[in-house]
C-alpha cells in the first residue's frame, strides 16, 4: 500500500508541474506491440502542421528504440529504459524530466512499457489515459484484463487493415470494452491504411490542460 | 530477494512432485495475444491420437475462458485467476494442483498470464519453458523485453500466416532471439493455416520427464 501512497504523491507533484507549464499529458497503456509507437509516429507530422508542440517520453525495458524511431522524424523524445520494471511509475516520468524545459509543450505523451496489467496500478500524473487494443490480439482482452480498460478514458482499437486475417468480431470487442467502462471513448485506427488516424489526432489535439 | 527464494523452494517440490507423477512439465509465457491458447488447442487432439494424457493449467488476471475453451474439446484444465496478480507463481501452481491426481499425465502445461516481463522471474517447477512470440507484435521484441528470451528453452513464432499483412521480418528476428539464447530452439507456426503445428507438437511430444 506504501508504494501506491508514495507514487500518488508523486504523480500529484508531476500534475502540478504539467498544469503550471501548460501542457496536457497522455499515458498510452497497451500490449507489447500493439502499436503504441507507431500511433505518436502518426500523430507527430500533423501536431506540426497544427502548430502544436509534441513532447514524448518512452519507457521500455531495454534499449532506445522506440525514441529513436520518434527522433527520426524530428520528434523531441526522452528514453526510460527500465532494465527490469514491468511499468513507469511517477518517480521515473519526474527524473527523465530532471532537465527537461517544458514551457512550450502542448502535448506531452508517456508510451508506458508494453504490459496490460501492472501500468495500469501507477498514475504518473496525466490528464488522459489511452489504451491500445489490436486486432490482431484477440476480442477477449476487455474481458481477461479488464483494469486496463476500466481505469482508461480512450481505447483505440489499431490494425483495423488485419480484421479479414483474423478471428476478431470489433463489435464483440467494444460492448466488452464499454461493460469494463461505459464511460469510455473508442476509435479505430489503421497506422498501415491510416483510416480514423485523421479522427483521432484532431480529437486529441483539442485537449487543453 | 525473499520472494524469490521462496518461491525458488516451492518451485522445487513442484517439481518433485511433477517427477513422481511423471508428467513432463512446460511454461508457456508471452504477450497477450500471441497465441498460446490457439497453440494448445491444435496440440489437444494430436496428443489423443499419439495416446498422450495432457493436462493444461491456465493462468489468466480474470475469466475462465482459456480453460473453457479447452474443456469444450475435452481437455482436462484448470483454471487459475489472479485476480490482478501480473505473473503466476509456484504457490498459485501448487494450490491450482491440490486436489489433482496427476498420475497418468504425460504432458502437463502451464499456460502463464499474458505479460513479457514479470512471469520471466518466476520458476513454477517446468523442465520446459516456452516463449511464444506472434507476427503482429513487431520483429524488435527479443531485443526490447530480453528476458523472456533470455530465460526460455524454446521460441515459438505464431501467426506466420499474417506476414504479407504486417512489418515483419523474420530473420531478424530469428537473429534478436538468438542474440538474447544462443541455445534457443526456434519454430515457426500458424494456428489458422497449420503451418509448423505437427513439427512443434512432434518434438513436444517426444520430451520425457
Ligand atoms: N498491419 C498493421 N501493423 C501495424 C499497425 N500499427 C502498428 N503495426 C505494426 O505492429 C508492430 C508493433 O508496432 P509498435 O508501434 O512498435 O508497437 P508498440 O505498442 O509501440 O510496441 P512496444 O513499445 O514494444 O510495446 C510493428 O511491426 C508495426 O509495424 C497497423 O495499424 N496495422
Ligand atoms: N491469423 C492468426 N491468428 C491467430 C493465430 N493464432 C492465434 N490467433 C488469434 O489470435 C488471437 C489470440 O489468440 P489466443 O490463443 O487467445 O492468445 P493467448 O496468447 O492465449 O492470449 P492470452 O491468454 O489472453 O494471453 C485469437 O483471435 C486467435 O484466433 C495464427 O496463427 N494466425
Ligand atoms: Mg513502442
Ligand atoms: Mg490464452
Ligand atoms: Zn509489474
Ligand atoms: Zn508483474
Amino acid at each position: 500500500k506504501n508504494v501506491y501512497n508514495r507514487n500518488q504523491e508523486l504523480a500529484e507533484e508531476n500534475r502540478r508541474r504539467f498544469q503550471q507549464a501548460g501542457a496536457y499529458v497522455v499515458n498510452m497503456i497497451s500490449s507489447p506491440g500493439s502499436g503504441k509507437t507507431s500511433l505518436i509516429e502518426r500523430l507527430a507530422p500533423r501536431c506540426v502542421a497544427a502548430g502544436r508542440r509534441l513532447f514524448v517520453i518512452e519507457g521500455d525495458v531495454e534499449t532506445e528504440r522506440d525514441a529513436d524511431r520518434l527522433r527520426r522524424l524530428g520528434v523531441e523524445a526522452v528514453q526510460i529504459q527500465t532494465h527490469g520494471a514491468c511499468h513507469l511509475d511517477a518517480a521515473a516520468v519526474a527524473r527523465a524530466l530532471a532537465g527537461a524545459e517544458l514551457a512550450g509543450v502542448d502535448l506531452l505523451i508517456i508510451e508506458n512499457v508494453g504490459n496490460l496489467i501492472c501500468p495500469t496500478g501507477f498514475d504518473l500524473g496525466e490528464q488522459l489515459r489511452i489504451v491500445v487494443a489490436s486486432t490482431a490480439e484477440g476480442d477477449d482482452k476487455p474481458l481477461k484484463y479488464p483494469a486496463a480498460y476500466h481505469k482508461a478514458d480512450v481505447c483505440i482499437l489499431n490494425k483495423m487493415d488485419l480484421l479479414a486475417w483474423v478471428d476478431f468480431d470489433v463489435e464483440r470487442f467494444e460492448a466488452a470494452a464499454r461493460r469494463a467502462n461505459a464511460q469510455l471513448q473508442l476509435f479505430r485506427t489503421s497506422c498501415r491504411t491510416g483510416e480514423g488516424i485523421d479522427a483521432w489526432c484532431d480529437w486529441l489535439m483539442q485537449r487543453r490542460a
